[in-house]
């Protein structure tokens, strides 16, 4: 589903380069169930950004279905992000003037072929919403809601239009170790019950544990690719 | 220090009431090292906003050294949070067309009395970015930085001013193991060698285990109050 070919990700910083990414190649198959983790600043979000097209390498290959995405003009880019990926980002980025309701049903709204009524996406966004156990907080905006509640609407608004694909950068960082857990389930569960990809950054060992395959960053390289334990 | 007598902080939504805090009496000593737990939303930073004065509890009474924080005029209270406290914020906070240098360096600016010349103002932020690993990247704004080393500018920002009382609320939530316990060291040694006072909100164990008191909320209440294990 997914494969890098020696993608760098660069920055120029006034006469120094940062390189975020630099020589990056992976494969990972429709299905799994994978966790990124690595130190601060090595490169676990640069990597989504770029998975989740949302970034394009300095140089490298990205090919996702066997498609190469720099081919893809902005509105294919977009159809894609929309319809395939379901993205929770590590400082969430929900709309603060919106409710968590809206920022839920905001994918669904975005969609061309196959869109839903006004009721039946409003339906969608408060399922999801119920999954994560924020039904009581639908009306609330985001700045009036906990850490880990906003948390939690960036996830369920990666989950309402069931994508195949899930990238989710530190999914748990703002939640308490039960509702932790019962994120973590839901997560884990989606490859298992669904098929689906699903792609977690965590710098908890507890979630890496719970995934087949761990995938560790340091200075924007890969140092370690395991599967259950073995490499 | 610090006195909360019977604090409520309720929000009204439509008819429906919010208690974050909902009855909430303690007293924290100078130079304690308290861990704050609890669930997502049971009121871990609408305490600490308002034990940083940037909230005020809609019933009951918060004395900070003795003064009721109540009667302080906004000029005065300005000076409190600036002097007396650092707080390290659950969604960081900084300003995003600053540097990482100058966000640290803002409560210097912001001071009236003794303040420092811009040189020694901005050596001070260079320090205080050293201490949390980020001296290369002084020149960097927030969105040229990963989630963690953001969450490090708002904790060097929190330290910078030397102040009696830092406030952390989930200071590692977005760090890794080994950058999260670089941080616990350098919180948790300020009581010890330095007699100042901390509290951090954690949902983590290990670092709750790591401070001398522990208080867990739990729907806007204090339920359990242990220091090393006993009540
Ligand atoms: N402005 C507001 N209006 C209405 N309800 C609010 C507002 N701010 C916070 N709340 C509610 O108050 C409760 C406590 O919020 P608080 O942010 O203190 O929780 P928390 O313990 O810090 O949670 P987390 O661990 O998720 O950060 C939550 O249920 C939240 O939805
Ligand atoms: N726009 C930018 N300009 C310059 N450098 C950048 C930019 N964005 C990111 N970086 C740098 O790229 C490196 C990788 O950043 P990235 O956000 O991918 O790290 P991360 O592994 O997600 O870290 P964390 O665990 O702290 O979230 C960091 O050192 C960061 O400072
Ligand atoms: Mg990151
Ligand atoms: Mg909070």
């Amino acid at each position: 589903l997914i494969e890098l070919d020696d993608v760098y990700r660069t920055y120029e910083m006034g006469g120094e380069v940062v390189r975020a990414l630099d020589g990056v190649s992976l494969r990972i198959e429709a299905g799994e169930l994978v966790a990124i983790i690595g130190q601060s600043g090595s490169g676990k979000s640069t990597l989504m950004n770029v998975l989740g097209c949302l970034d394009s390498p300095t140089s490298g290959r990205y090919a996702l279905a066997g498609q190469d995405v720099s081919v893809l003009d902005d509105e294919q880019l977009a159809h894609v992000r929309n319809r395939t990926i379901g993205f929770v980002f590590q400082s969430f980025h929900l709309l603060p003037r919106q409710t968590a309701l809206e920022n839920v049903a905001l994918p669904l709204l975005y969609r061309r072929e196959g869109r839903l009524t006004p009721k039946a996406r409003e339906a969608a966004a408060q399922e999801a919403l119920g999954i994560v156990g924020l039904a009581d907080r639908a009306l609330h905006r985001p700045n009036e809601m906990s850490g880990g509640q906003r948390q939690r609407v960036a996830i369920a608004r990666a989950l309402v239009g069931k994508p195949h694909m899930i990238l989710a950068d530190e999914p748990t960082g703002n939640l308490d170790s039960k509702t932790s857990l019962e994120i973590l389930d839901l997560l884990v569960a989606l490859p298992e019950e669904q098929g689906r990809t699903v792609i977690i950054v965590t710098h908890e060992p507890e979630v890496a544990e719970r995934c087949h395959r761990t995938i560790r960053l340091l200075d924007g390289k890969v140092v370690e690719d395991t599967r259950d334990g073995t490499p």
